[in-house]
């Protein structure tokens, strides 16, 4: 159920991927 | 081990490979890269169709987890997936350029970039002097550019003009370009293409909450809300930076400004699958966006300073 859900979803912060490069 | 049949499908070559039955995308995406002797692999992926949708294979899940078709030969396309937002700073390798080259002549032949007649006809002249070299009237005689495809429908129908006409149309700029070798003709073509309104984006049919029909639009600078009747002047842009968090749950989208003065954008596409690929296609942007703002890597130093030497040995061959 938890693996489908997140099937269902995803996310992707600019902010946090800015951060970590730097 | 045990193998099945891939062809990839280029834009101007057609290979076959066996690809073995665990190989992730990566694999076949590197062997792939090696054969055509490509280092920018960056901007490029594997390309498959799936219910009319477009999908791109996923560089660490294995090949035959994809929902690709899995008669023999499984067919991909290895096309550019990604732009540069400057052609001649960020494309460096011949072999880049040139898919580049034939991949937006492609485009903008089956009128999915539009582009004024008049710059058809010059972009049509720089292609020629790609394919024909400098412009010799004993060896281009006229009706040489017969069976060419140059220009878009659209514009050929625009006009009341007969084929040889168009001909001395293209010729005539085509004769300007005199001592353009091929790689040089293909990056100026590049250089206008690349001003054109719909060059290198990723449109997807959206509804905004009111339920309206609008276009979203992914490039290299950032996401872009259109009106379905105007492709080529967005009525709202985010650019990369000014973006907090993009997201989605099922077929809702959601777009998060970085100034919380900004009302978040949600939308609804037309199903998971098309989400799924616009996030992708953020995040492969934006990453992108960041590298290009930064020092350039030592791969890519070396790869420059490598083709400045290529480009001046062949310089003192002509």
């Amino acid at each position: 159920y938890f693996a489908r859900k997140a099937n269902h979803k995803g996310s992707y912060s600019l902010v946090d991927a800015l951060k970590s490069k730097v | 081990p045990k193998t099945f049949t891939v062809r990839i499908v280029t834009m101007d070559a057609e290979m076959e490979f066996n690809c073995e039955m665990k190989w992730k995308g990566k694999d076949l995406f590197d062997l792939v890269c090696r054969t055509l002797g490509l280092r920018e692999t960056w901007f490029f992926g594997l390309q498959y169709t799936i219910k009319d949708t477009v999908a791109w294979l996923k560089m660490d899940k294995k090949v035959l987890d994809h929902d690709v078709s899995k008669e023999e030969p499984v067919t991909f396309h290895f096309l550019a997936k990604f732009y540069p937002e400057n052609a001649e700073e960020e494309l460096v390798q011949e072999i880049t350029q040139h898919l580049f080259f034939l991949q937006v002549k492609k485009q903008i032949l089956d009128e999915k970039i539009y582009c004024p007649p008049e710059a058809s006809v010059l972009l049509a002249s720089y292609a020629v002097q790609a394919k024909y070299g400098d412009y010799d009237p004993s060896v281009h005689k006229r009706g040489f550019l017969a069976q060419e495809e140059l220009l878009p429908k659209r514009v050929i129908n625009l006009y009341q003009m007969t084929q040889e006409m168009w001909e001395e149309r293209i010729t005539s700029w085509y004769a300007e370009h005199r001592g353009r070798a091929r790689d040089e003709a293909e990056m100026e073509y590049l250089k206008i293409a690349q001003d054109l309104e719909m060059y290198g984006v990723n449109y997807f049919a959206i509804r905004n909450k009111k339920g309206t029909e609008l276009l979203l639009g992914v490039d290299a600078l950032g996401l872009h809300i259109y009106d379905p009747e105007n492709r080529l002047t967005p009525k709202i842009s985010f650019p990369w930076n000014e973006i907090r968090n993009i997201s989605y749950s099922d077929k809702e989208f959601t777009i998060k400004p970085l100034d919380k003065k900004i009302d978040v954008f949600k939308f609804n596409s037309s199903k998971l699958r098309v989400n799924k690929l616009i996030l992708q296609l953020c995040i492969g942007n934006h990453d992108l966006f960041m590298r290009r703002r930064k020092a350039d890597s030592l791969e890519v130093q070396q790869m420059k300073a490598q083709a400045r030497e290529e480009k001046a040995r062949k310089q003192m061959e002509r």
